[in-house]
């Protein structure tokens, strides 16, 4: 059905969603302060 | 699938007038077809009989002038323009618009020098009309003009016909796809298993330090 | 029969208004009915005034011990905390709409009060407590009704309280523990002066079967946003501030400490077990905001693993 190969085409397209230097930078910024909070959070807690 | 539906009505149509005619009189549904501005996707006419049946015959150019708009650019065009027809304002403007969808396959970040070589445009100003008015608001493709960086970032761009080979590589992104959303079920399904019995252990361990001390309490009263 | 609930009922809201039977018991209303719709439109109108308090009213009836709440509308007032009577600048326009409202044929009367403390939690301050036990003289059956559009971010789940205020000079019996929330320090003292001065109703809400097709039409169109939203991102500020407001409280409870040794040696059991809970309290306001945390980064993450590590 071409129709639907045709939206299965564009929808592969679309991946990745995000692929850049800056969105790495970013993400592992939030991830290193998620870690950052829950180590805190563990020395509170002993 | 907003553009796949508003077209779907107009492939039926194109496909029963290319069914109901033969011969040169099938010129005129292509050139029809080629120039309608709703309509990108020309595989369901391709695949019509009555179409097939132009190859090798004095109106062939208009069979490959059809499998160009199906999976060619406007670049392809003027390089073969010997062995196809002229075309109209409307089919000039039809292929540049395929071409960004091509070019929007390959990568997500449009250069403006790029887009501004495939399509024939001289200047910025007339690109970003072109990309705005005859793209953005048709719907085949979605993104942002970043005209600092002097690019184009596609977020969506509509599906075109299908070349040869890509079905492969359709179905092998799917089946990575499928196999990584797998893997993420089950890696999730035994966090929550670990985090079940991290907690029962806490629990217990609680429960151990409290009879504990009762106990230590008991002895020393 | 799911659809009874929003049949009005006029001789019987009639006959409960003169009875009166809130008048002999202050802990008369125990539940809470809030239809779909009513909630929708408060926690929306409260997420758009962001840090600011914004306020509204809600319309419905009464059933035995429970306030049916059908829907709500919201005031042209703003910084509820701010003022001893926010609701006197709105008296004109809460007159006209119920007018007006009695001419488009809803037959419900005003139950209660909403209105939102972003960022501090679900309790009823100073000024809240006056406010509710002056409707309460003047206006029965009414409901206050609080709403934390900020931390139903964080969670993920609509922050939501409902309050009745008891008679001046009632002294309540011992109250049922109720869920413990962090209180921001500069708050902690305005809760815990009034927190005795009224109690908590039992929330429960309700749909039309139509109501059930609309949200999931709605579902449908917007669940790409709420999957693509993150409250890490969405909601920085406000994590930043409870993450201060924690490290004031460590050092308050740290002061405290040594202080406590060089006090009089007055019940020094006692003292220890109030340090020991102040320290507790903090422990689970530091797991709360760590865990919102983690459930924010795991969706994130999820999202990335999914989107983003495949390849064509």
């Amino acid at each position: 059905e071409n129709s639907l190969l045709r939206q299965v085409s564009s929808l592969l397209r679309r991946l990745p969603a995000i692929e850049s230097e800056k969105f790495q930078d970013d993400f592992l910024m939030e991830y290193n302060d998620t870690l950052l909070v829950s180590y805190l959070a563990m020395f509170t807690n002993c | 699938m907003d553009i796949e539906q508003r077209q779907a009505e107009h492939i039926e149509y194109f496909v029963k007038q290319a069914s109901a005619v033969r011969g040169s009189a099938l010129t005129t549904v292509i050139v029809d077809a080629t120039s309608h501005p709703s309509l990108f996707a020309f595989s369901e006419i391709l695949a019509v009989p009555n179409i097939l049946e132009l190859e090798g015959t004095e109106n062939s150019m208009y069979l490959y002038l059809l499998r160009l708009f199906a999976q060619g650019t406007w670049t392809q065009y003027k390089n073969f323009t010997g062995n196809l027809p002229q075309l109209v304002p409307d089919q000039v403007l039809k292929l540049k618009q395929l071409t960004v969808l091509t070019l929007a396959e390959t990568t997500k970040v449009l250069p403006y020098d790029l887009l501004m070589q495939e399509l024939d445009v001289s200047n910025v100003r007339e690109l970003e009309d072109f990309l705005i008015n005859e793209c953005m608001y048709v719907g085949i493709v979605r993104g942002k003009l970043d005209q600092l960086r002097r690019c184009f970032e596609v977020q969506f761009a509509a599906g075109r016909d299908l070349r040869p080979g890509q079905l492969a590589s359709m179905i092998e992104t799917l089946s990575d796809w499928l196999m990584t959303s797998d893997n993420l079920l089950v890696s999730i399904q035994e966090k929550i298993k670990w985090a079940d019995t991290m907690s029962q252990l806490d629990k217990k361990h609680h429960k151990d330090i409290e009879e504990k001390v009762d106990e230590v309490k008991k002895t020393l009263s | 029969s799911s659809d009874a609930i929003f049949y009005y009922d006029e001789t019987a809201q009639t006959k409960f208004q003169q009875e009166k039977p809130w008048t002999n018991d202050p802990h008369y209303f125990k539940r809470v009915k809030i239809s779909a719709l009513a909630l929708l439109k408060m926690v929306v109108h409260a997420r758009s005034g962001g840090t600011i308090e914004v306020m509204g009213l809600m319309q419905g009836k009464t059933d035995g011990d429970a306030i049916i709440v059908m829907d709500a509308f919201a005031l042209p007032v703003e910084g509820t905390e701010t003022r001893v009577n926010a609701q006197a600048d709105a008296y004109e326009y809460m007159v006209d709409y119920s007018q007006t409202n009695k001419q488009a044929g809803r037959l419900e009367n005003v139950v209660g009060w909403y209105h939102s403390h972003p960022g501090y939690g679900c309790w009823l301050s100073g000024i809240d407590v006056s406010t509710q036990m002056l409707n309460q003289q003047f206006q029965e059956p009414f409901l206050a009704v609080v709403i934390d559009p900020t931390r139903t971010v964080s969670a993920g789940k609509v922050e939501i309280g409902a309050f009745r205020t008891y008679p001046e000079g009632y002294k309540p019996p011992d109250e049922p523990v109720s869920e413990y929330q962090t209180i921001p320090l500069n708050k902690i003292e305005d809760f815990g002066v009034h927190c005795k001065q009224y109690y908590s109703l039992d929330i429960t809400y309700f749909k039309s079967s139509l109501d059930s097709h609309l949200l999931d039409l709605l579902w449908n169109k917007y669940w790409v946003n709420t999957l693509s939203s993150s409250p890490l991102l969405g909601n920085g500020d406000y994590v930043a501030g409870q993450i201060s407001d924690l490290a004031e409280k460590l050092e308050q409870a740290e002061n405290q400490l040594s202080h406590s040794r060089f006090g009089p040696l007055i019940a020094p059991a006692q003292r220890k077990k109030e340090e020991e809970s102040q320290l507790a309290k903090i422990t689970c306001d530091s797991a709360k905001i760590t865990v919102e945390q983690v459930h924010g980064l795991m969706s994130q993450v999820i999202k990335d693993i999914l989107f983003n590590t495949v390849r064509q």
